[in-house]
């Protein structure tokens, strides 16, 4: 099975 | 405060369809470049980025930087009583609690005025690393929402895979499998309609359908798409208008 990436662990918060 | 004016509503129109399906609430920030958004769904699974470039805009005016926090869905009732050809204005004070919005007709004998009432958003800001991409595809916008709308019936995931070859979505479920690949086709008399690939070094990721479907939603504002791929980061699918774009990152799928 694969899970869904999260978009925060590729950009940083500002 | 700021004012700006918009040749035609159509513009904003077709903005917010693209991206009310992925995030209810969000600030529109105006500054001197003109109208930025930029938002997470609730997952943190994609994000939205869109500029409208002062450069569009008829008349703009923003002294100082406004957030203007609205909900899409009151925005979007809002909008349909603006014809597509109507020119719109939008106002607000420094500190606003209501935009207002005037849409004209063309022969200027009708002067629609509206008032949406703003919210308080405490919105993050991600920081969007410049990004090598290994593949670029240009294709058209119309072509890409297919393909996504095809694969979505058969699959929850779809795997794009860029090669020499060309750019080849897959799927497999329950009922079957399927696969639809592109070649580079340049077409020289309507660019528009071509393929074109760049690439670096080939890519394979796995996404979600259910999201790339949404995005697609964006189709309308421009005849050509522009995905960009790298193996392990978000996929970027752009849609470029004539003075601005809304760009839609997502997070790619893990492990198998």
């Amino acid at each position: 099975a694969t899970g869904q990436g999260n978009i925060m662990s590729f950009f940083q918060k500002k | 405060m700021l004012e700006a004016r918009l040749e035609q509503s159509s513009v904003l129109k077709k903005v917010v369809d693209a991206i009310k399906d992925l995030v209810q609430d969000c600030n529109f920030d105006c500054n001197d470049s003109g109208i930025q958004l930029q938002a997470m769904d609730n997952s943190h699974v994609a994000l939205v980025a869109m500029h409208l470039k002062t450069e569009g805009f008829a008349l703009y005016r923003c002294d100082r930087n406004i957030a203007l926090g609205i909900n899409l869905v009151s925005l979007q009732k809002v909008l349909r009583a603006a014809q597509n050809e109507d020119v719109m204005t939008l106002k607000a004070e420094d500190s606003p609690d209501a935009l207002s919005l005037v849409f004209e007709n063309s022969e200027n004998d009708r002067i629609s005025e509206y008032d949406l009432k703003l919210m308080d958003i405490d919105q993050e800001h991600l920081g969007i690393p410049e990004t090598e991409y290994g593949a670029t595809v240009k294709m058209p916008s119309a072509e890409f929402q297919r393909i996504c709308r095809d694969l979505s019936l058969l699959s929850e995931s779809v795997a794009i895979e860029a090669t020499k070859e060309g750019i080849k979505f897959s799927c497999t479920g329950d009922i079957g499998k399927g696969a639809v690949t592109l070649r580079q086709n340049p077409n020289v008399e309507k660019p528009e309609l071509g393929t074109t690939i760049e690439l670096q070094e080939p890519v394979a990721l796995t996404f979600s359908l259910k999201y790339l479907v949404n995005f697609c939603k964006a189709s309308g504002l421009s005849n050509t798409v522009t995905i960009s791929l790298s193996n392990e980061v978000p996929l970027l699918i752009e849609y470029e208008m004539e003075h601005g774009y809304v760009r839609f990152y997502l997070a790619p799928k893990i492990g198998d």
